[in-house]
């Protein structure tokens, strides 16, 4: 069951308190921040729901809360994902995609089904290889991205096993 | 060594040879070329003085003294270049790193920054900023966006309604950055870009800073009764300023725009396997 109210409810709290000028004891601090993880929860079935009503297929989405600092266990050990990017901008948008994986090679298809230049650099700081490709998003829509991971191969010899997605 | 540079279409970065850090910037389709030193410093949080008992605390920015330290005179670096994305990696310390990152068809510059755990050791209480100088002569003149409402202008040791005898040379130059800090000669501008609220200041000409971090081990008295301290080793945080250099008369359009796409960005969600089947309806 998707719920927004209880992140609703967080924040107001949050903001009520000046929550993130470290204006609080450690504990009320800790507390904020286990509100926030328990509002971030439902919210994550709320989309998950939206997203499979949007696309008239249930599927399991995952959320990677810890992108920001190159951890994502789903994309450093799957050989085949997807990759939803939604645009809340009113206007179409470019972003360079980055995602921590495993290395190797990779090869990305648009949602037109067309191959997407990709490259993988290696990081230092985490040890994490991250995948980079540009992914191009709709005005107030998203965009489906596949990602496969070819190993050694030629990413060409891939490329006739996915099949054109498209969402707008 | 070699002068160090990262360049796509737009723009070109380079890096001192010899300390690793960010030296120059240049627009290539708008020839605009400046000099900008970046690096990260701090200051020493006042536990109080002969002038006042106030500490720094989560409430009060108070540094006991005006100038800065730097956290490092060197950063250790490492290229990365590809056809998407070229990066310079800078290390300056075991709690501070910075990539310094131009990705293929980008106007700006993007930095992110990981600091902490802030050492405290010492027994100093640290409030760590990264500074931006440039030749610009700005008059002691900054913009900031303060309250996610206008750009204001600010003025060093400045208040534009009453009268100022300005007591803390630092702290009361110092002032709410939500999204955007700029400085300007009236040709060129530099814009900072940040991805979340921070303090900020030009405490010279020509100069921009904002405070990234901080780690006090004295309360300053306001009600809270702890000191603004996580326990344990400490927090660390990683973020980002996004850097635009432009003629004064075309850089609002650029920092708006970007503005825009920072800060609702486009938002990532995976799915296993193939995925759903696209449907018309």
């Amino acid at each position: 069951h998707g719920d927004s109210s209880p992140l609703n409810q967080a924040m107001a709290v949050l903001q009520h308190h000046d929550a993130v000028s470290g204006t609080s004891k450690q504990h009320v601090a800790d507390d904020y921040a286990r509100q926030l993880a328990a509002g971030w929860g439902p919210c994550e079935v709320l989309l998950s729901n939206a997203l499979a009503k949007l696309s008239g297929s249930k599927e399991t989405f995952l959320f990677c809360r810890d992108l920001n600092i190159s951890i994502c266990p789903f994309s450093q050990t799957s050989e085949r994902f997807q990759v939803l990017v939604y645009n809340p901008l009113g206007r179409k948008v470019d972003r360079m995609v980055r995602l921590p994986v495993r290395k190797g090679l990779f090869l990305i298809k648009d949602p037109g089904n067309n191959t997407v230049p990709s490259t993988v650099v290696e990081l230092t700081s985490s040890g994490n290889p991250e995948l980079l490709f540009p992914a191009l998003v709709p005005a107030l829509g998203f965009s489906v991205y596949s990602v496969t991971r070819v190993s050694d191969q030629n990413p060409q010899t891939r490329s006739q096993h996915s099949r054109p997605q498209k969402y707008s | 060594s070699p002068v160090l540079s990262i360049k796509n279409e737009y723009l070109r970065a380079s890096f001192h040879p010899d300390t690793g850090l960010l030296s120059m910037i240049e627009v290539l389709d708008r020839k605009l070329t400046l000099p900008v030193n970046q690096a990260f410093f701090w200051y020493n949080a006042s536990v109080g003085d002969k002038r006042s008992s106030q500490a720094s605390g989560a409430y009060i920015f108070r540094p006991s003294q005006q100038w800065p330290f730097p956290v490092s005179h060197l950063a250790r670096t490492r290229l990365v270049k590809t056809a998407l994305v070229q990066e310079v990696h800078q290390n300056f310390t075991a709690w501070c790193s910075q990539v310094v990152r131009l990705y293929s068809g980008q106007r700006h510059l993007e930095l992110e920054w990981t600091v902490g755990p802030i050492p405290v050791g010492d027994k100093w209480g640290k409030e760590i900023i990264s500074r931006f100088d440039t030749p610009l002569e700005t008059g002691g003149v900054f913009f900031t966006d303060s309250n996610g409402r206008e750009v204001l202008e600010r003025r060093r040791d400045y208040r534009p309604s009453w009268k100022l005898n300005q007591t803390e040379p630092v702290a009361g130059n110092y002032y709410p950055v939500n999204s955007r800090i700029y400085i300007t000669d009236g040709k060129m501008q530099l814009t900072v870009l940040t991805d979340r609220s921070q303090g900020g200041s030009s405490m010279s000409d020509g100069s921009l800073e904002l405070m990234v971090h901080r780690r006090l081990l004295k309360d300053d008295g306001r009600g809270v009764g702890e000191a603004l301290q996580e326990p344990g080793s400490g927090g660390w945080v990683r973020g980002r300023h996004l850097l635009l250099l432009d003629t004064a008369r075309e850089a609002a359009a650029e920092h708006r725009l970007l503005a825009e796409k920072e800060l609702l960005a486009p938002q990532l969600v995976l799915a296993p396997g193939q995925g759903p089947s696209y449907h018309h309806d």
